[in-house]
């Protein structure tokens, strides 16, 4: 209940094919959420083209965790921008 | 855009410019990060166009009421949508019975549309807003494909989640997007660049790394200074101007006198009837008068035209006015307020003509001085040309850049004022397929579709080529040669604040001369010197970086303005230039320096030749002035007699540093 979108920022990515990219996404996302299903179900996006990272569900204990996995930039809750 | 591109002198009917030299910036494609699109708006047919451009590998996906097969075609080559980050914030379900929008890449808003046309919008002839702006709309570049990333929704002002902004962009840099447009913006304060929540600039980091320029609004928070948005040095950050066109419309007052207000008034003349001013008797000390809180109990209001005065620019009192006056029976409204540059029509075509506060008390005085006051309100007229002078647009963004104050911030300023467009039936504004919209928003397409021509003419340029080519050439006056003011309370002449460059000159930006160029090098330089840690630089960029053992100076990002927030000793900074003109060229510096401060370029003169196609240069700077200072403003040149390569310099003088002035 107390989940919000949380952007995790990667950078550039290391891997030309995006889906070794999208799988490394969600080993991080499951190692942290528990299993694999899991992080399927949190899962919302998976940056795996220009830059690597992901958008996922999670709790802010459940971002603090994913924080500190190597390889980790940043983790930045969504936030809304508007029409100018 | 009936106007804005002839204005910018990109007519096409102009026997050279960079228009034609680009063939309307075929086999280039704008990728827009919006509300979605129309399809079947006219300015997206693709009538003459060749096969799509051989480097595309994004697709148009169907949904809701958007046919991929049938709504894409030659122009509109891609078309997606983003909506699992929106969702997923929000904890109710996304209603579209309440908040009317589709799940699909189809517009409601018409913001998308709208933006589309402006940069890469089809030739539609005699187009207008109920007769009002009449020509052929069309976007900067017309034979530019488009690409829509639908990432915006209807709710309230329209909202966009990070999430899936960001996915777009992931998207367009691998869908193979030329130069990519966000009218976008989010809330003060700002974000930093790369730790925090902005996620424009990161997206927009990775795509200028890959060398697809990215064109922001700096958003409509203006006049205040400190308001521009979208501040990364590798985003080209667009202010707002007004246009050589204005809408006046007649209001004759029964003294025969004859002022011309502004509106988007195409209805029936209201012929001469009574005028009044809402007054409150005896000593009741509240303002009866006052646009956003009429009090109409003392006033005969029916069938009558109401005046009123407000201190805001926004149109919010205008609304709140004339619904008011028409729930009393009131046959218009005349509202005195200082200029916001925002006009649109009022529903059912009820006159609302907004006039500024000087000519608001002439006609409070005709009220006052006259037993029966009368007017006569006439529909709005299409004024072109000269009389009118350009001005930046109240709602623009100013700097100085609150993230970096030494990154000039806007970067350059483009028409944003009353631009018609394509736009959504769904747009209560919308006309035959066509509104007027302002905001920096309908300035942002207008240097996306430059820079789609610019991209056409020269594939090889960076972002920050192209950025310096727009900005060192920009028009400092409107291109009459007239002064670009700056809207606001009160009005002045227009700074780097206001305008970055200037006014966009995409004829000059296309022949430049000399451009500071900069890559990811420079970029890094900046991130250290603004005191990222090498781990998060490292990984941003995908390559073992350090920060060299000296701390890098902001000043020295190769950026084509000089902007110096804190002077107090002297300063010497660097910058380098690339020749892109005639291989064999010499340049020399022509320096007007802010007032109080001096500064000296070494060396004076640049040759190149073919060998030499870079030059480093040093700029020292100093200060006479005793006290803290506002900004002064100067400018540094470089010209080979045929090229006028121009940095606007500003210059705070800081003798004690990090201190709020406020006595």
């Amino acid at each position: 209940a107390n989940s919000k979108v949380h952007i995790v920022y990667m950078g550039e990515k290391h891997h030309h094919d995006p889906e070794v990219v999208t799988s490394l996404h969600h080993d991080m996302l499951a190692s942290v959420l528990g299993s694999k299903e899991a992080a399927y179900d949190s899962m919302v996006y998976s940056y795996k083209h220009g830059f690597s990272g992901f958008a996922a569900k999670v709790t802010e204990s459940q971002a603090q965790k994913i924080a500190e996995l190597p390889g980790v930039i940043r983790v930045m809750p969504s936030h809304f921008y508007s029409l100018q | 855009t009936t106007r804005s591109w002839d204005y910018l002198g990109l007519s096409p009917s102009s026997p050279t410019n960079l228009l034609h030299d680009t063939n309307l910036g075929d086999g280039i494609v704008i990728g827009l990060l919006d509300t979605g699109i129309w399809p079947e708006s006219k300015v997206f047919n693709d009538e003459g166009l060749g096969p799509i451009p051989n480097q595309w590998k994004g697709q148009c996906v169907s949904g809701e009421s958007f046919n991929a097969s049938a709504d894409c075609n030659k122009k509109l080559i891609g078309a997606k949508w983003y909506i699992d980050g929106f969702l997923a914030e929000n904890k109710q379900p996304f209603n579209t019975t309440d908040s009317p929008d589709f799940l699909s890449p189809r517009d409601v808003f018409g913001h998308g549309t709208h933006t589309s046309t402006i940069a890469g919008g089809s030739f539609v002839y005699n187009a207008s807003y109920r007769g009002l702006g009449l020509g052929s709309v069309r976007g900067g570049a017309p034979r530019a494909r488009l690409a829509m990333y639908k990432v915006c929704w209807n709710v309230p002002r329209g909202q966009c989640s990070s999430a899936d902004i960001l996915k777009a962009f992931d998207d367009a840099i691998h869908d193979g997007v030329d130069v990519i447009s966000v009218s976008l913006g989010t809330q003060l304060p700002l974000f930093s660049e790369v730790d925090d929540r902005d996620t424009i600039s990161i997206g927009s980091f990775h795509a200028v790394a890959k060398g697809i320029p990215v064109v922001c609004g700096a958003a409509n928070e203006g006049p205040s200074a400190y308001t521009v948005e979208n501040t990364a040095p590798w985003i080209l950050t667009v202010a707002a101007t007004t246009i050589d066109r204005s809408f006046p419309t007649p209001i004759t007052l029964g003294n025969n006198l004859t002022i011309l207000g502004q509106a988007i008034f195409a209805g029936k003349e209201v012929g001469f009837t009574g005028l009044v001013y809402p007054e409150n008797p005896g000593l009741i000390p509240s303002l009866a008068g006052v646009c956003e809180s009429l009090l109409l109990n003392n006033t005969p209001v029916a069938g009558n035209v109401v005046l009123c005065f407000t201190t805001v620019a926004s149109r919010t009192p205008v609304a709140t006015a004339v619904s008011s006056v028409r729930a009393a029976g009131g046959v218009g409204v005349i509202v005195a307020k200082s200029p916001g540059d925002v006009l649109g029509p009022c529903s059912n075509e009820f006159p609302c003509i907004e006039v500024d506060y000087e000519l608001g008390t002439q006609i409070l005085f005709y009220i006052r001085s006259t037993r029966s006051p009368t007017v006569k309100l006439s529909p709005s007229a299409t004024l072109v040309g000269k009389p009118i002078s350009t001005k930046v647009a109240t709602f623009s963004s100013r700097g100085p850049n609150s993230i970096a104050p030494a990154i000039l911030k806007p970067d350059i300023a483009a028409p944003g004022v009353s631009i018609l467009a394509g736009s959504s039936p769904y747009d209560s504004f919308m006309d035959g397929g066509f509104a007027l919209h302002s905001g920096t928003s309908m300035a942002t397409p207008h240097v996306s579709g430059i820079v789609a021509l610019l991209k056409a003419l020269h594939s090889n340029w960076s972002p920050a080529a192209i950025r310096s080519a727009l900005v060192t050439t920009a028009w400092k006056t409107d291109p009459f040669g007239e002064p670009i003011f700056a809207e606001g309370s009160p009005q002045k002449v227009a700074n780097p604040f206001d305008y970055g460059g200037g006014l966009v000159n995409p004829n000059k930006a296309a022949d430049p001369g000399l451009i500071y160029d900069m890559g990811t090098e420079d970029y890094i330089k900046y991130l250290c010197a603004v005191g990222y840690n090498t781990s998060a630089i490292s990984q941003l960029v995908g390559q073992t970086t350090a920060c060299s053992m000296v701390k890098p100076s902001v000043l020295d990002v190769n950026l084509p303005s000089i902007t110096i927030p804190n002077l107090r000793e002297n300063i010497t900074l660097t910058r380098s230039v690339t020749n892109v003109g005639p291989v064999n060229s010499v340049y020399k510096a022509n320096i007007d320096p802010p007032p109080g401060i001096s500064v000296a370029v070494r060396p004076e003169t640049l040759v190149f030749n073919s060998t030499i196609k870079t030059i480093s240069f040093t700029v020292a700077v100093s200060t006479t002035h005793q006290v803290n200072t506002g900004y002064y403003f100067g400018s540094l040149t470089w010209t080979d007699g045929e090229h006028l390569v121009t940095s606007p310099i500003s210059v705070r003088t800081q003798i004690i540093q990090y201190y709020t002035d406020g006595n």
